[in-house]
């Protein structure tokens, strides 16, 4: 929308080179965290392991090829997302281990969930098929308390990747005002831990989720 | 679309790169390692309006040459972006999760008057 004489993009042009440069790394940075909803740039993460992201990765192309949909590609004009949550080890006990997994609001607040993975890796369990129950717990809407929002039994049989769908689970979650999911693995006492050690392997269980930007109502008019 | 040249003055597309290391975001920021930042600048005289670019045809120009004769609007036209494409970002959030997105109409691949 030009006023007057100028159209916006003059204003750049006017400025002297050094400032002008300045000017451009400025707007650059504030348009990349305006777009992706941050208040400002995150704080230095402490990233997972790059044998964890690899494998994380590698299964998650592996998901995608699967889909008929492509994720990432904005059908619709809508911005998509997709995440990766590394869980981080909770307290645990001989036959209970949990794990948790945080969503940032911004995301959270901005998005819907399209759909949810959960990725776990069953470490050696033994001679036999081993029973399992994982279950999703969610802080309570009265308090901290936990709620279990789902309950699944397993029969693992062997080393290997079992995935879950915890679409609806992430769904509810992210309307909360901390997304903050916590999954419990209930296993046979003589199994000791089921799970890899912390950041030190390549099976470290995450969550894979795709999410979409929330429109706001649309007004139809015949 | 044209691309500036040192010297342009008209209408063209001026390339800008933010090199995320250069602006310490390269901590944060996993992929790609900085933003194609282009953007448009130069004069856009009233017979160049509505043209997408410079390469444009002899007739629009001439067209808009008599549209320019006839004074029917005394504002130069703007040097806009006429065509732009998503930038995929692949992010830590401050959660240490991981993030990828397009975001729409990021990099602006040509540039023309409207």
């Amino acid at each position: 929308a030009a006023t007057g004489e100028w159209c916006p993009a003059c204003g750049v042009a006017t400025l002297a080179p050094a400032a002008q440069r300045d000017a451009l790394l400025a707007l650059a940075k504030q348009s990349i965290l305006a777009k992706l909803r941050l208040p400002g740039r995150p704080s230095v993460p402490q990233p997972p392991s790059r044998a964890a992201l690899l494998t994380a990765l590698r299964r998650m192309r592996a998901q995608r090829s699967d889909a008929a949909a492509t994720p990432g590609m904005p059908r619709d004009g809508l911005q998509e997302y997709e995440l990766l949550s590394f869980a981080e080890a909770g307290s645990s006990t001989s036959h209970s281990v949990h794990l948790h997994f945080r969503f940032s609001q911004e995301v959270a607040g901005s998005t819907e969930i399209q759909q949810a993975t959960l990725y776990l890796f069953w470490a050696a369990p033994g001679r036999g098929a081993q029973p399992v129950t994982v279950r999703l717990l969610q802080p309570g809407p009265a308090g901290p308390n936990m709620t279990v929002a789902s309950e699944t039994r397993l029969e693992v049989q062997r080393p290997g990747w079992t995935t879950l769908d915890i679409g609806a689970a992430v769904r509810s979650l992210f309307g909360q005002a901390t997304p903050r999911l916590t999954v419990e693995l209930e296993v046979p006492e003589d199994w000791g831990s089921p799970l890899p050690s912390e950041h030190s392997d390549s099976h470290w269980p995450f969550v894979v989720a795709q999410a979409r930007a929330r429109t706001a109502h649309r007004v139809h008019r015949r | 679309g044209v691309d500036c040249g040192a010297d342009s003055r008209m209408c063209c597309r001026r390339e800008f790169f933010v090199d995320f290391k250069e602006i310490g975001w390269e901590d944060w920021i996993i992929q790609p390692e900085g933003y194609h930042m282009n953007y448009c600048a130069g004069l856009c005289p009233l017979h160049m309006a509505g043209i997408p670019g410079l390469a444009a045809s002899f007739h629009t120009a001439v067209l808009n040459r008599i549209k320019a004769a006839s004074a029917a609007a005394a504002v130069d036209s703007c040097c806009v972006p006429t065509q732009r494409r998503p930038l995929s970002l692949l992010y830590y959030d401050r959660d240490s999760n991981i993030v990828k997105t397009d975001i729409p109409d990021m990099i602006v691949d040509s540039c023309g008057c409207t």
